[in-house]
C-alpha cells in the first residue's frame, strides 16, 4: 500500500 | 515604496485563479527584481512557487523589499470587479497595512481604486534543491488537463511513468483502469527527453489542482527523478513561472 509524503521531507526549511 | 503595472488584469485573475484552489492565503515578496511567492498546501503535500520578473510588468517600482500577505479570496473579488482588459496597478506604501489596487478601463475613462487588508502570515520558506530531472516532458497545457480529469475518474492515485517510449498516465479502481500514453510528436507539441525511466504514484486531486493553471499558459512542462517530488510548471510569458511540487506516494 502507497502513503502520501510530506513536501517537507524533501525540502528543508531555510 | 512598490508600484507594480500590469496592462491587463486578465493575466493576474488567471495568476490568481491558479493559486486560489490550493492556498488561501499567502505572501508576496517584492524586490527589485519582481514578485516571488512560495507557500505549501494545507497539507504540505505540494508546494507552489509563482516568480514574476519585474520585466513582466509595465511598470515596476521597488526601493525596498516588501512581503505583502494577502487573502486570496479577497483578491478575487477586487480582481472580479475589474475587466479583463483593464490595466491595473498595485500599490503599497512601505511598512503599510493595505495594498492598493487600482483599474483603469482600456479607453482610460474610467478608473476604480480598491484597497485590500494586508495579513501578517508567518510563511515558512522551503528551500528548493536545484534537481536533474531524469524526464522532462513538454506537452500542450491543455493535454495534461483533460488527462488529469481523465484519470479522475478511475481512481485517486496517478502513476506516471516515462520512458523513452512516451509518457504513460495510468489509473485504476473500482470501476475498472485507464492507461493514456503520449509518444513524442515530429511537429514538437510533445516532447519527451529521458535519461532514466521514472515512475512514480501521485495523488490526482493535487494534479487536478495543478491545472488551474492550464490558461496560462500553451505548454506545461513537467520533471520527473526517482524519489522526488514532480514539477509542473507552466510558464507566465516569458517573464516567469508557476511551479507546482508534489510530494510522490511512497510505500507504507
Amino acid at each position: 500500500k502507497k502513503i502520501q509524503g510530506s513536501i517537507r521531507n524533501y525540502f528543508s526549511a531555510k | 515604496m512598490f508600484e507594480a503595472r500590469l496592462a491587463s488584469t486578465l493575466t493576474l485573475k488567471r495568476i490568481v485563479d491558479a493559486l486560489r484552489e490550493i492556498l488561501n492565503q499567502s505572501t508576496l515578496d517584492c524586490s527589485d527584481t519582481g514578485i516571488q511567492m512560495q507557500a505549501m498546501d494545507n497539507s504540505h503535500v505540494s508546494l507552489v512557487s509563482l516568480c514574476l520578473r519585474k520585466e513582466y510588468f509595465e511598470k515596476y517600482k521597488c526601493n525596498r523589499n516588501i512581503s505583502l500577505g494577502l487573502d486570496l479570496k479577497s483578491l478575487t473579488k477586487v480582481l472580479k470587479c475589474a475587466n479583463g482588459d483593464d490595466a491595473v496597478t498595485i500599490k503599497a506604501a512601505d511598512k503599510a497595512d493595505k495594498v492598493e489596487l487600482s483599474f483603469e478601463s482600456a479607453g482610460k475613462e474610467r478608473t476604480a481604486d480598491y484597497e485590500l487588508r494586508l495579513l501578517n502570515l508567518d510563511q515558512e520558506h522551503l528551500a528548493i534543491p536545484e534537481t536533474e530531472y531524469n524526464c522532462v516532458v513538454h506537452m500542450p497545457a491543455t493535454e495534461f488537463a483533460r488527462i488529469c480529469r481523465d484519470m479522475a475518474t478511475f481512481s485517486e492515485s496517478v502513476v506516471i511513468a516515462c520512458s523513452k517510449e512516451g509518457i504513460k498516465f495510468s489509473a485504476s479502481g473500482e470501476m475498472g483502469a485507464a492507461n493514456i500514453k503520449l509518444s513524442e510528436t515530429t511537429k514538437g507539441e510533445v516532447s519527451i527527453q529521458v535519461d532514466e525511466p521514472v515512475a512514480l504514484s501521485f495523488a490526482g486531486r493535487y494534479l487536478s489542482t495543478f491545472t488551474r493553471a492550464t490558461p496560462l499558459a500553451e505548454k506545461v512542462k513537467i520533471g520527473l527523478a526517482p524519489d522526488v517530488p514532480l514539477l509542473v510548471e507552466y510558464p507566465i510569458e516569458d517573464y516567469g513561472y508557476i511551479r507546482y511540487y508534489l510530494a510522490p506516494k511512497v510505500d507504507d
